[in-house]
């Protein structure tokens, strides 16, 4: 078929009325961007496995998707990300779950997946691999962002007042 | 969570997934994004699959995987069987989120159960096609 490139970069209440235009626009241009960038790779002939990881890249590196840079907290005000791939032609597969120091967690799982023989690795194994392997590093610092951190802030208030799992009243209200 | 999956000009499929999971996760939770057949799944013969979405239920009911499944042994097209999936079965089991996939001959499914969902394709140079709301 023709060379083809799908993306997504989250769902959940993602509403109109809660969007600025500013916001919804640089959602439209970021998205814009990563396709574009992942159908030249593979215009210029790049493997499906290429494409994938530089598009995600595009998204980890962008505040604005819960992914890398941007990422949720969890209850104890830590980013920790998870990230996976599969190659269609042979079955392999690679992921990381649980990682704070690896700036690329999708870089991450492709290096899993093409450069040891697992196709899951978690925490500090998986970052003592991608260390060992000549991934970037980065302070878990790297990933915080101020919009996130709020959200989990509020989160707990209202889980305090109401006292019970916020998902179950808002089962559409990704947290991410 | 971001996800993404490619047709190359050899006719391979990939996928991928990231994520930073779900606000306010115990430590150590895991979602769907890194186990494969819930959050990420490829193959050739059927189609490439990327959730995003309440991770519990992708991977309790093996979403990306069952999308594959569908279409090799019932038969479905891309666009039925991730509709069948995310539409239908998830919905039934209370599950929100949605995915994005693809098959060899190039179609495009991105269903979701949710509000909205961030997503969007690109079949030709500079046209790329993005969308948010329902």
């Amino acid at each position: 078929g023709p060379i083809t490139l799908v993306i997504h970069g989250g769902a959940g209440t993602i509403k109109k009325e809660n969007m600025t235009p500013e916001r919804e626009l640089a959602y439209r241009e970021k998205l814009q961007q990563a396709l574009n960038t992942g159908y030249a790779v593979l215009e210029n002939g790049g493997t499906s496995l290429d494409a994938v990881t530089e598009t995600i890249q595009i998204l980890e590196e962008s505040p604005l998707f819960n992914a890398g840079r941007g990422a949720v907290f969890t209850s104890d005000g830590k980013n920790e990300l998870d990230a996976s791939i599969m190659n269609g032609a042979t079955g392999e597969a690679g992921a990381v779950a649980g990682v704070t120091t690896l700036k690329s967690p999708i870089l991450a799982a492709r290096t899993v997946m093409e450069k040891s023989p697992h196709v899951m690795m978690a925490r500090e194994g998986a970052e003592a691999f991608a260390k060992e392997q000549g991934l970037e590093i980065v302070d878990p610092s790297y990933f915080y962002d101020e919009n996130r951190h709020n959200q989990l802030q509020k989160l707990k208030e209202n889980q305090e007042k109401d006292g019970t799992a916020y998902l179950d009243h808002h089962p559409d209200y990704k947290f991410g | 969570t971001v996800g993404c999956v490619a047709l190359d000009a050899q006719g391979n499929i990939a996928a991928g997934t990231s994520t930073g999971g779900m606000t306010n996760k115990k430590w150590g939770r895991i979602g769907d994004s890194p186990v494969i057949g819930a959050g990420t799944y490829a193959d050739n013969n059927t189609c490439g699959v990327s959730s995003t979405g309440h991770g519990e239920y992708f991977i309790r009911y093996v979403v990306a995987y069952d999308i594959a499944a569908l279409m090799k042994y019932k038969g479905l097209s891309l666009e039925e069987a991730a509709k069948e999936v995310v539409m239908q079965k998830l919905v039934e089991k209370g599950g929100t989120g949605g995915v994005v996939a693809l098959d060899r001959q190039g179609n495009v499914a991105m269903p979701f159960n949710t509000a909205g969902m961030f997503r969007g394709y690109i079949k030709e140079k500079d046209k790329p096609m993005v969308f948010i709301y329902k």
